[in-house]
């Protein structure tokens, strides 16, 4: 179905955003 | 009455890796469907639809801190259901089996969890509550 989600981890977050929460 | 889906905005260009992703183009508005712990979201981007990875969001209408819980630095003991060795330097590399301690839930479904020593990023979507406070 549509709906299932992906079986894998999603991607980390853009290296500027990691940064920023840093 | 009318559903109202909450709008967020790309922050950078994502190519999808499997069919029921969707890619996205920084700065397209999309409304989310539905929101997983593991960090995928379900989103709208007419006419798309499909999974799309929640880092890759920012709302349009405050920070997105207001939602996700606060530290638990006591942490919450999840056990890990899948190995997974660390990519980048902020990520910790673990076993199948392993007892560990949950000490921030983000919604981008990578946590922060402990163990023993070490404290860093591990995917949500490996890990199973064990149901015990530490």
């Amino acid at each position: 179905s549509i709906n299932r989600p992906p079986q894998n981890p999603p991607p980390r977050p853009p290296a500027e955003m990691r940064r920023k929460r840093a | 009455a009318p559903i109202i889906l909450d709008s967020y905005r790309v922050i950078a260009d994502y190519r999808k890796t499997s069919k029921y992703e969707i890619d996205l183009c920084t700065g397209d508005l999309v409304e989310i469907v539905e929101k997983k712990p593991n960090g995928w979201w379900f989103c709208q981007c007419e006419p798309k639809r499909g999974w799309a990875p929640a880092s890759y969001l920012e709302p349009l209408d405050g920070p997105e801190e207001s939602e996700e819980a606060d530290p638990d630095y006591a942490g919450e003991l999840y056990i890990t259901t899948k190995a997974y060795s660390a990519a980048l330097d902020d990520e910790l590399t673990l076993e199948e089996g392993e007892t560990i301690e949950v000490i921030h839930k983000l919604l981008d479904g990578w946590w922060v969890v402990r163990k023993g020593e070490e404290t860093g990023h591990f995917p949500s979507m490996f890990l199973n509550r064990t149901g015990e406070k530490k």
